[in-house]
């Protein structure tokens, strides 16, 4: 089962029972999920629960080496699609993708990586 | 002998007393004592913005780009104290191969602090020094403390 | 020693810095 991982995320995110649900407060940081994907296509989904005023998301693909510590987008291992003006990030430079999202929306990711690794 | 975090509230208030800013041999300004201080006696804090550690290495090339000294001082893996724009007197602290002062990291009710300690009696108007311990790099930083046992390169 | 940086503050203790939501961005869209 794809669940958040416990063990490669930012301490200081708060994970919900099921694993289903995170809550992060002050600055970015980051918690991946329990599998990785190498080959082939893939697909996820995120709810956005709750968003409050000031706050802020960014959701997307990470590699293993992505800075947990810093928003996802922040370097060369992940790429994020932001709440805030629906910006999208990678090595921390912003280019317009979509109009924002927020609270009650429903996000999806594709992956599409060639067969062979 | 008194708890660190009582010697830590008492700090707040002799600590500016204790030690004033002034001109240095070793390099620019240096922080000297104002009075006789004895061994193993808490001096002050290294006081600025407790930052995150990933933002470390944006400040230093923002800092680097506008000419501005940086002062940072790590607390662990996860904190460092940016003492650049916001700090106090401890920031001119500077190193010597052969220090009279050290640091540690404590923790007071749950918080972590940079303080400052003694390492041996200290007379009145001597500059106060600790050693950086900065890791060893390729771009070698050369140290200007004028001890015996100077080891020529902060780094 | 303060007064000769304009921009510089001066502490008692440490404050706890707030990021904010473009701290890591390099640039915005």
């Amino acid at each position: 089962t794809v669940l958040l991982a416990l063990h490669d995320r930012a301490p200081q995110l708060r994970i919900s029972e099921d694993r289903l649900s995170v809550t992060g407060e002050k600055g970015y940081c980051m918690v991946r999920s329990t599998h990785a994907v190498s080959r082939g296509s893939w697909y996820f989904e995120v709810t956005v629960d709750d968003m409050k005023d000031g706050s802020a998301a960014r959701l997307g693909w990470a590699q293993e080496y992505a800075n947990l510590q810093a928003p996802l987008g922040y370097d060369k291992f992940g790429y994020a699609w932001r709440s805030r003006k629906g910006t999208r990030f990678h090595e921390s430079r912003g280019k317009h993708y979509s109009s924002s999202y927020g609270e009650g929306d429903v996000l999806g990711f594709l992956i599409v990586l060639p067969n062979d690794i | 002998s008194l708890p660190m975090a009582m010697r830590f509230r008492h700090l707040r208030e002799t600590a500016k007393i204790t030690v004033g800013v002034f001109r240095s041999d070793i390099h620019g300004r240096g922080l000297f004592c104002l009075r006789d201080i004895d061994g193993g006696e808490m001096v002050i804090e290294y006081a600025g913005e407790v930052i995150r550690s990933s933002l470390t290495d944006k400040r230093e090339k923002y800092y680097t780009a506008k000419g501005i000294g940086c002062y940072m001082f790590r607390i662990d893996d996860k904190s460092v104290i940016d003492a650049t724009m916001k700090g106090n007197a401890a920031r001119f602290i500077n190193h010597s191969c052969e220090p009279n002062c050290y640091s540690k990291v404590v923790d007071i009710l749950g918080k972590k602090h940079i303080l400052i300690f003694a390492l041996r009696k200290i007379i009145q108007g001597e500059e106060l020094t600790y050693d950086y311990k900065f890791p060893l790099e390729e771009d070698k930083i050369n140290c200007h403390c004028l001890s015996r046992k100077c080891r020529k390169y902060l780094n | 020693w303060s007064a000769f940086a304009p921009d510089f503050k001066e502490l008692d203790e440490n404050v706890e810095y707030e990021e904010r939501e473009s701290e890591f961005d390099l640039s915005d869209e």
